[in-house]
């Protein structure tokens, strides 16, 4: 620039290198918080195990394919910051809802149900999963019955649980709704719920069988 | 555009990282770990004006000529960014809430002369 003329990036030159950096860190703070129109940095009080962190992107990312069909192209989106309730920050829970249409109710009798999960690459040796199967109880409208059970996951790939008992007391009362609550405890990972498409989602297998009427009906 | 190098004087692209867990932020932006603050600096001598980068066609040489005879028609020339793409964030914002959020215009990956 002509002799004296102010130039904005070579005041930067005359400095220091040490003191470019200061002014270099300081204008890139500044930059970050403004744009993100936050005063000054959060102090964060309840960091999120990365496990958790990683199924709240799923679920966003799940989120977004849902609602414009194509991944998502990057835009904002807020994860609601884990409840206290989700266990220790060393575990985290995922909640799957899984909605059963019985429309052989009267003459069916269910002989078999079992819960698919598939484990993204969990590190070796065995992990233990916390399974409880909610479902609504007939005494309350906000009472729930649960049952409790343990997996436990050795590999990445499929891993199954039988729920039999608690499809065949849903499918007595004919309520439609299982909600299974997977607690995993250390934060290894959680079974995948996006992504792949929906090939790899957990999923339930039911084997009914019509019940043989005693009367022979020719029809 | 031209990455600067050494003492190179002509506009060019300043790479410039701050690591975020070197200025203690990493506890707050979860990804990514640090931000290419890169920016322009460098002389535009008048010749170059005009010019995104370096000139590349007889027209723009001729133009060049042109300009540099005029030294004193031509306008000041700066050195600024001619390519820039969002910044993506992951961070934790004041209620502790997870938000995913792209800030445009964010980070240079080129320079060139008005």
């Amino acid at each position: 620039a002509p002799r004296g003329a102010w130039c904005p990036a070579c005041g930067l030159a005359a400095l220091a290198s040490s003191a470019q950096r200061d002014v270099l860190v300081a204008l890139a703070k500044q930059s970050i918080l403004s744009k993100l129109r936050l005063p000054d940095r959060p102090n964060v009080t309840q960091p999120v195990s990365r496990g958790t962190l990683l199924t709240a992107l799923r679920r966003m990312r799940a989120r977004r394919v849902d609602t414009d069909g194509s991944p998502g192209t990057p835009r904002d989106g807020t994860i609601p910051h884990a409840h206290p309730g989700m266990g220790s920050s060393s575990s985290h829970s995922v909640r799957l809802h899984f909605r059963f249409s019985w429309e052989l109710a009267g003459s069916t009798e269910i002989l078999q149900a079992t819960l698919y999960l598939f484990w993204v690459s969990p590190s070796s040796g065995t992990h233990p999963v916390t399974v409880r199967l909610l479902q609504p109880d007939p005494t309350g409208p906000n009472a729930t019955t649960t049952i409790e059970t343990r997996l436990e996951v050795q590999r990445a790939g499929w891993a199954t649980l039988d729920v039999s008992r608690a499809v065949r007391s849903l499918f007595s009362r004919g309520s439609p709704r299982l909600t299974v609550e997977l607690e995993v405890v250390g934060g290894w990972g959680s079974p995948l719920l996006a992504g792949h498409g929906d090939s790899h989602w957990p999923f339930v297998v039911t084997q009914a069988r019509a019940r043989t009427s005693h009367r022979v009906q020719r029809r | 555009s031209i990455d600067c190098s050494g003492d190179s004087r002509m506009c060019c692209r300043k790479e410039f990282f701050v690591d975020f867990k070197e200025i203690g932020w990493e506890d707050w932006i979860i990804q990514p770990e640090g931000y290419h603050m890169n920016y322009c600096v460098g002389l535009c001598p008048l010749h170059m004006a005009g010019i995104p980068g370096l000139a590349a066609s007889f027209h723009t040489a001729v133009l060049n000529l042109i300009k540099a005879n005029n030294a004193d028609a031509a306008m000041d020339s700066c050195c600024v960014p001619t390519q820039r793409r969002p910044l993506s964030l992951l961070y934790y914002d004041r209620d502790s809430n997870i938000v995913k959020t792209d800030i445009p215009n964010m980070i240079v990956d080129a320079c060139g002369c008005t």
